[in-house]
């Protein structure tokens, strides 16, 4: 399937920026945990977390971008993505990982790791849409 | 006068990626 288009950078992935759980409750975006994600979509009820294994990162053409491909969730949907490098996705356990994680931090001072093959990074599903 | 400035609130799961298609059990 052919890559979908880099989205922009988005302005919540800044440092400081106030997060809104299911719950109510508000975190700091860098103070988020794997655990927030799940209780979160829990909660939602409309929501799925699915579990998405980096299994390729190559070069793009367009400049400072990658294309990630995933397999996704239990049936492993071959799911490929084109980011910006510094796009932070989070990995369980791990927290958020970017493919080139110096320009992250440099560009939203957001402490990051760096995204590698076999990495399980968090998203999401709408769940039973019938 | 000067209004506080508000300080934007995100939803969790705009930090999250939408990676699949939807599908149904």
């Amino acid at each position: 399937a052919a890559p979908t288009p880099a989205p922009s950078l988005p302005p919540y992935f800044m440092k400081g920026s106030i997060i809104q759980l299911a719950d109510g409750e508000l975190k700091r975006v860098e103070d988020l945990r794997t655990e927030d994600f799940i209780q979160s979509a829990e909660i939602s009820g409309e929501l799925k977390i699915d579990s998405s294994t980096v299994e390729r990162i190559d070069g793009s053409p367009a400049p400072n971008s990658a294309i990630i491909q995933f397999a996704v969730g239990e049936h492993r949907v071959q799911v490929s993505v084109e980011v910006l490098v510094e796009y932070p996705f989070f990995v369980f356990g791990q927290g958020w990982s970017s493919c080139c994680p110096d320009r992250t931090t440099q560009l939203f001072e957001l402490s990051c790791a760096k995204l590698s093959v076999g990495d399980v990074c968090i998203s999401l599903t709408l769940k039973n849409l019938k | 006068n000067v209004e506080p400035r508000s300080v934007p609130v995100f939803p969790w799961h705009s930090l999250v990626p939408f990676l699949a298609p939807t599908q149904s059990d």
